[in-house]
């Protein structure tokens, strides 16, 4: 009977059309889909949570790049310092300009930074320098160039140890008008003031018909030198005054305005020939000089 | 647990497509803050 049942073994027709077999593959590559997925997903996270981090430093050392150019901004508008080469703001322009996309700061930051750039592209175009010849004894760095100024600092540097004073237009609140006024290195009797921007209103001496306007006249138009440009400063102007010649115009006889002279000639001339002692001494002069 | 082959198979390829968009995002961010770092130097 063992033999028998030892000999049964499997009777079954095994009519089945394989359905078995099919979800045992379909089970084991199921479970070969989630371990991937598994897999997948732990590397997703990973990568998110180094793609937080690197964000983090990059947002840090961005900002810290930010606070530098705004500081380089501060020491170029107040005293031109040192300037850092054009070829290196050009780089740090397009290492930020390139940054994420994705970062909407980054847009801000880059309108920021080309707004900069316009701005100085503006004012290196009206920066001008004149050249004021004062006397020798006169240690003072004021310029009377007809407008008025307030002065907003004095600096003595290391390797530039002739001083500057630093004035901004007082004329109008809104005039953004900068001069810096500093001694020549080669001449010291002689003011290098250096303007940049340009005056959005009148020169307040235009609008005085008395001293002040004689004052600019003579600075500006009766005493101005020839204009001399340097190969350096191409694109600046450069003008030069003679200071010392205004104080000799101050005194009442050195007056050269053709209105005031012939106003003056005339009103001596109208005193004068009503004195009959006038004329008695002018006859007589003459007469003795032509006697001579 | 009660997903189909196929709706696996979705989304693996959904999070493998994120994990190569992390991958360029991090490739762009380190080429930037390298350069920023370089700068800052």
């Amino acid at each position: 009977m063992d033999q028998y049942s030892s000999s049964l073994v499997d009777t079954s027709l095994d009519l089945t059309i394989g359905i078995t077999r099919m979800r045992v593959e379909e089970d084991s590559t199921t479970s070969a889909l989630v371990e991937e997925l598994k897999r997948v997903n732990a590397e997703n996270k990973k990568l998110s949570e180094m793609l937080t981090l690197m964000c983090e430093n990059y947002n840090v050392l961005r900002k810290q790049l930010m606070e530098y150019v705004n500081k380089s901004e501060r020491d170029q508008t107040s005293p031109p310092k040192k300037r850092k080469s054009p070829a290196r703001d050009d780089a740090v322009s397009s290492a930020v300009i390139g940054g994420l996309s994705e970062s909407s700061s980054t847009d801000q930051d880059d309108q920021y930074i080309c707004k900069k750039q316009r701005e100085e592209t503006v004012v290196k175009e009206k920066v001008s320098r004149v050249y004021y010849k004062t006397e020798a004894s006169d240690t003072t760095l004021v310029v009377k160039d007809g407008y008025q100024w307030r002065k907003y600092g004095q600096k003595v540097t290391r390797d530039n140890p002739s001083p500057r004073a630093y004035f901004k237009c007082a004329c109008a609140p809104s005039c953004s008008v900068k001069k810096k006024v500093q001694r020549s290195v080669e001449d010291q009797s002689v003011l290098v003031a250096t303007y940049e921007g340009e005056h959005n209103h009148p020169m307040p001496s235009q609008m005085d018909s008395n001293s002040g306007l004689n004052r600019y006249i003579s600075l500006g138009g009766g005493h101005a030198a020839s204009a001399k440009g340097s190969s350096s400063l191409a694109n600046k102007h450069v003008t030069t005054v003679d200071l010392t010649e205004s104080k000799k115009v101050t005194s009442p006889s050195r007056i050269e305005f053709p209105e005031v002279q012939k106003l003056l000639v005339e009103q001596m001339a109208s005193s004068l020939t009503k004195d009959p002692n006038f004329t008695a001494a002018l006859a007589a002069a003459v007469t003795g000089r032509l006697y001579q | 647990k009660d997903k189909s082959a196929s709706e696996l198979r979705e989304e693996l390829n959904r999070v493998n497509s994120e994990n190569k968009k992390i991958k360029e995002m991090l490739a762009t961010v380190y080429e930037n803050y390298y350069a920023l770092h370089h700068h800052l130097e």
